[in-house]
């Protein structure tokens, strides 16, 4: 199964 | 106050057609540095940076800093009005709600203004750090959009691989398969349509082509892009903006579980 990474896995919001 | 006065127009028109459709509403920030914009998709999945420096206005009053909130699909209609040639300058009072385009065109006999409601967004502000990334690819930005376009008519995602061999772009679909692979190419006379890659490590990584193709209408702003790669992060898409800064797209890649 294949999924899509989000964004706010990688980079925190500030 | 704030005015700021772009003598190629046409490059705010650029920037709009290429972020349009990635994004409906937007903060443009103003300060010191320049004027720039930060937003993600609706599915934060995908997030476009934009640079525009004071150095490349021909004229750059920002008295404090302000975020306008704008409707892009609005703002494009506006930017629309105004011709390719033509000057346009962003203004805007402290604590207005509207924001106005004015055109000029180069010889100065036709003079328009157009007037926009502001918005107020609350917008996500993502920090995003300084990073070393696996495998570093130029390449003409017409090509990536090139590929991008004829793999999307076979497959859904796209998986960009970077070996010593050169980057391979891969999709597959219900009708079949696709590869294409450019290698690393210097020996022409045109640096922009040379493709150079820089490998620290070897990267595969797979992506949704529905937005890496909404990427490509950026492809107007620039002769090259830039695509960096590493597994830990989102892949970032640059066009390098001339002499005035820049457009980043990250995209989130799919993940096998």
């Amino acid at each position: 199964y294949i999924r899509q990474a989000m964004l706010a896995g990688y980079f925190m919001q500030v | 106050m704030l005015e700021l006065r772009l003598v190629q127009g046409s490059l705010l028109k650029k920037v709009l057609e290429s972020v349009k459709d990635l994004v409906t509403d937007a903060n443009f920030d103003c300060s010191a540095t320049g004027f720039s914009l930060q937003a993600m998709d609706s599915s934060h999945v995908a997030l476009v940076a934009l640079l525009l420096r004071s150095e490349g206005f021909e004229h750059y009053r920002c008295d404090r800093n302000l975020s306008m909130g704008m409707n892009l699909n609005n703002m494009s209609k506006m930017l629309k009005c105004a011709g390719n040639d033509d000057i346009i300058t962003i203004k805007a009072d402290d604590g207005s709600d509207t924001v106005t385009f004015m055109f000029e065109s180069p010889t100065q006999d036709k003079i328009a203004d157009f007037e926009m409601k502001l918005m107020d967004i609350d917008s996500e502000h993502l920090g995003i750090p300084e990073a070393e990334y696996h495998a570093i690819v130029r390449m003409p930005s017409a090509e990536f959009a090139r590929i991008c376009k004829d793999l999307s008519s076979i497959g859904d995602t796209v998986v960009i691989s970077v070996t010593k061999e050169g980057v391979k772009f891969s999709t597959r679909g219900d009708i079949g398969t696709a590869n294409i692979v450019c290698r690393q190419n210097t020996s022409v006379d045109k640096p922009e349509e040379s493709t150079i890659i820089e490998m620290n490590e070897p990267v595969s990584l797979t992506f949704a082509l529905r937005y890496m193709n909404s990427f490509t209408k950026a492809t107007p702003l620039a002769n090259s892009v830039t695509i960096s790669l590493s597994s830990e992060l989102p892949v970032v898409v640059e066009y390098k903006i001339a002499e005035m800064g820049y457009i980043r797209f990250y995209l989130a890649p799919k993940i096998e579980d």
